[in-house]
């Protein structure tokens, strides 16, 4: 049985579309670079939740070839489960046949109506993928259907259009600032080695001997381990649920990730969320308990300051300040 | 060449159970875990 948890999905929105089968079944999917499977709502799913989603009918395809094997999405305390087939994927005209991808068949509650996106896509590598799943890059690099074996997203600033994960290929436009190559860490997540995070005037507040950093397209926020949000929060003169007074949010200086040996600073306007009067720092805290370090995940906040190019030729993040 | 897929940006999960009253009951009854997905990837 493999597992994908839904409940830290919460805050995302940027979707895209795929489609899946023959004739085509559109689907509204979050391109996740921080998992590895690809799955949709099946039309075995009935109840009225799963009824406001697009729904994958595999008796509609005749590409359609399925499994016994079966497949569990974890939300919050309840899952979806469902079973793994195959079939034709289409990303952004790139036909990939024979990709599996797990069809959801129940869900766990009302809640599941609100989601605003049917399915996930993951972007990581094979060796985080539930049920050992070929991952929908993964087959595109073994087809041979990417002039290049590399992938990059940018999220636009503005946050309503121009946003897009380009798949083969750098867009050279965005890359007019110039490309800082960072290796990976490990071929897992996209991960990288983080020297240190550093905190208005300059001071090293955080991840001071080091740390693991995972860019991740799934998580909106700047996720850091509890004890280095409290450090930040309270360098900030921040409450414990990370409130600021709007009226010093535009005098506040950039946050500085070193990584590789040089700086990648985000505005206030980027760490600092406006909503309905109040503003809050994007920083949540998050521990994961791993060998290698505490770490940090860098989401749509910092993406959003950077055109990422996702290198699994050379196993490297390149990252281009868009201003 | 360029195998693009444009991106649009809508309203998130906790928007809307914002917006429908449902926030509340759904972090009572799920709590917000930005480190589950991390778990059980076994990564």
């Amino acid at each position: 049985v493999s597992s994908e948890p839904l409940e830290n999905y919460m805050d995302n929105e940027y979707f895209g579309t795929i489609t899946i089968g023959t004739p085509p079944q559109e689907f509204s999917v979050l391109f996740d670079t921080g998992s590895s499977n690809l799955w949709v709502p099946s039309v075995y799913c009935s109840s009225t939740s799963c009824g406001n989603h697009n729904r994958f009918n595999p008796s509609a395809s005749s590409s359609f070839v399925s499994t016994s094997q079966s497949v569990e999405i974890a939300y919050g305390t309840g899952s979806m489960t469902g079973i793994l087939g195959y079939d034709t994927v289409n990303v952004a005209g790139i036909n990939v046949v024979n990709q599996i991808f797990g069809l959801a068949e129940t869900e766990p509650g009302d809640f599941f109506y609100y989601m605003p996106f049917d399915g996930i896509l993951g972007l990581a590598f094979p060796s985080i993928s539930s049920s050992g799943a070929t991952p929908v890059f993964d087959n595109m690099m073994s087809e041979g259907l990417v002039a290049q074996d590399l992938f990059s997203v940018y999220l636009s600033n503005n946050g309503q259009s121009g946003s897009f994960v380009l798949f083969g290929g750098v867009d050279s436009s965005y890359t007019t600032n110039g490309i800082s190559w960072i290796p990976l860490s490990a071929e897992t997540y996209w991960q990288i080695s983080m020297d240190r995070y550093m905190n208005l005037n300059g001071e090293a507040v955080a991840c001071t001997s080091g740390c693991q950093a995972i860019v991740d397209t799934g998580t909106s926020l700047l996720a850091v381990p509890n004890n280095a949000l409290s450090i930040i929060q309270s360098t900030f003169g921040a409450n414990s649920n990370g409130e600021i007074s709007c009226s010093v949010a535009s005098t506040l200086p950039d946050v500085v990730f070193y990584i590789n040996g040089q700086a990648f600073p985000v505005p206030p306007s980027a760490y600092v969320i406006q909503s309905n009067g109040y503003c809050t720092l994007g920083f949540e805290g998050i521990d994961i308990p791993t060998q290698s370090g505490e770490i940090w995940i860098l989401g749509d906040i910092f993406i959003r300051q950077y055109y990422v190019i996702f290198d699994r030729a050379n196993n490297m993040v390149g990252l281009s300040p868009l201003s | 060449c360029f195998h693009k897929v444009p991106l649009r940006k809508g309203k998130s999960l906790r928007q809307t159970l914002r917006e429908h009253g449902l926030l509340e009951r759904y972090l009572r009854e799920h709590p917000y875990n930005p480190a589950s997905k991390f778990y059980s990837s076994g990564g």
